[in-house]
């Protein structure tokens, strides 16, 4: 499904360069379920955005189905990142403006799929990440872990076949931290959606079946994993 | 130094309101290293804009240093926000204009500290989280835990006498937390600086002598703990 190749990617501000990633290879197949680790500044951000296409690598190719990411269109690289990828943000980026049941079906909003439809998946997936009591409240007027679940429950409301979450679990207590991966895993095993994640908890991991380890933009590890 | 008592924060939005807060009764002496844990959507970050002076009681009273906030004149409330609390964010916060150094830099502006006051101190606290490489990076130029850590050095930079940090670790790697949660600490034990932090992660809770739990708004634990 993805292939990364001799992937850099190198950040220039003024006069400091920052060297973000550096030789990145590996490849995933569909149904996989990854997880990558690494310290704070490794580069993990930044693989998820250029695996998200929503950056572009500096150096190397990242072949999506494949097919090059520096071949496709503006239009085609919008339809991935609209449809066919669900992505958590480690900020969650909802829009402020917008309740919890608009923010998840936004992505929907861009495929064209009805208001009833958009409605109905959307609660559907606020209820299971346990806040369809809270499908009306702004983000302002939310918790952080609720905010963050928001972020999850929009990810999946396309029925993406990649979903990138990183650190979908950040701001959550560890029982409901625990339901989050049960569901990405349920679905990554019913539907064979394939799922990267990126987290700090080692609890988490053991939910993937690979482990990949960043260190200063490089890969330190990358092997299976038995799941827990 | 801090005294809640029948402490209650009830949000109405439209037709719905949210009971937040109920019934909350504690006290916080000087130099006290606390924790507060809980559920999703429990009341921490609700409790901590109160204590903060961010946020104001429903019903109930909150004394900071025996005077009720109730009280307070608008000038006494930034006063005490300004300078002599330390607030770390669930969600950062942090000005996207701003350089890293420049957002450690602004409740020292506030108090009208001379420019290289500012920059020595704001400097010092991003070298105390190993960020002082990343002095000149404006937010968008950070990874999610350099974000978090630029939080945590704006929070120590006017040397307040009750530090509030909501999850300061919920984004950073092991090491890293550990790293920060040694510094919270060592400044409460050094200079006696009240410190109240919540937090999702065990571990990071042993930093603290004190252990609160919130469950849907209530107090349901407030004991010691023995310190890691
Ligand atoms: N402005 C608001 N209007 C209505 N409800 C609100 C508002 N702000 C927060 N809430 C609700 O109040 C409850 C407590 O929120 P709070 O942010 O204190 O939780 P929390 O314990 O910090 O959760 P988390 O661990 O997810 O950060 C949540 O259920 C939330 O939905
Ligand atoms: N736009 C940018 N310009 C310059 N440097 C940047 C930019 N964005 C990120 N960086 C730097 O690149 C490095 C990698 O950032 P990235 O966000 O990928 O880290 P991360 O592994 O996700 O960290 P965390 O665990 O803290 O979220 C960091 O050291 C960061 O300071
Ligand atoms: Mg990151
Ligand atoms: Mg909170």
């Amino acid at each position: 499904l993805l292939e990364v190749r001799d992937l850099s990617r190198v950040y220039v501000s003024g006069q400091q360069t920052v060297t973000a990633l550096r030789d990145i290879t590996f490849a995933v197949d569909p149904g996989e379920f990854m997880s990558i680790m690494g310290p704070s500044g490794s580069g993990k951000s930044t693989l998820m955005n250029i695996l998200g296409c929503l950056d572009h690598p500096t150096d190397g190719d990242y072949l999506i189905g494949g097919r090059s990411v520096l071949n496709l269109k503006t239009s085609e690289l919008a339809e991935l990142r609209g449809g066919k990828i669900g992505f958590v943000f480690q900020t969650f980026n909802l829009i402020p403006t917008l309740t919890a049941q608009a923010n998840v079906e936004v992505p929907m909003m861009y495929r064209g799929h009805p208001a009833r439809i958009r409605r109905e998946r959307a609660l559907k997936a606020l209820e299971r990440v346990g806040l369809e009591h809270r499908a009306d409240h702004l983000p302002s007027q939310l918790s952080g872990g609720e905010q963050q679940r928001v972020a999850v429950a929009r990810a999946l409301s396309t029925d993406p076949s990649l979903i990138l979450a990183d650190e979908p679990t950040g701001n959550l207590d560890s029982e409901t931290s625990r339901s989050i991966m049960k569901l990405l895993r349920q679905i990554n095993e019913n539907t064979g959606v394939t799922v990267i994640q990126v987290t700090h908890d080692d609890d988490m991991a053991t939910y993937g079946e690979r482990l990949m380890a960043l260190q200063d933009g490089r890969i330190t590890e990358d092997h299976q994993v038995d799941t827990a």
